[in-house]
């Protein structure tokens, strides 16, 4: 599963 | 986990979040927290810890912007004066 995190793309930033 | 209360003190409540389903942060991470907003004031929410719940409602599967709106919202509502948060200190693997 660490490879396949690696491809995921990374998140955005939200300020809430 | 962890259930975390925190009561609407302030105007904002004051985080920044990071994750969601299909990026490498499975579930948000708190990764700021704002001071003079109502989770600072509050002084139990860590940056680090994973959001697993919002009043109840899971986050899991949930892609950025739902999770954010869901928190949001739970935030903005007249209905309650607090916001309950299940939390945990680490990467949920998924």
């Amino acid at each position: 599963s660490c490879d396949k995190r690696l491809t995921l793309p990374p998140s955005e930033i939200t300020l809430l | 986990a962890t259930l975390i209360r925190v009561m609407k003190t302030a105007p904002t409540l004051g985080i920044a979040i990071e994750g969601g389903a299909k990026t490498r942060q499975p579930l948000p991470r708190i990764v700021t927290i704002q001071r003079g907003g109502s989770a600072h004031n509050c002084s139990k929410l860590k940056v680090g810890q994973v959001i697993l719940e919002v009043n109840g409602i899971s986050l899991q599967g949930k892609e950025h912007r739902e999770a954010a709106r869901i928190i949001a919202e739970a935030f903005k509502t007249k209905e309650k004066d607090h916001m309950d948060f299940l939390v945990t200190e680490f990467n949920v693997s998924l």
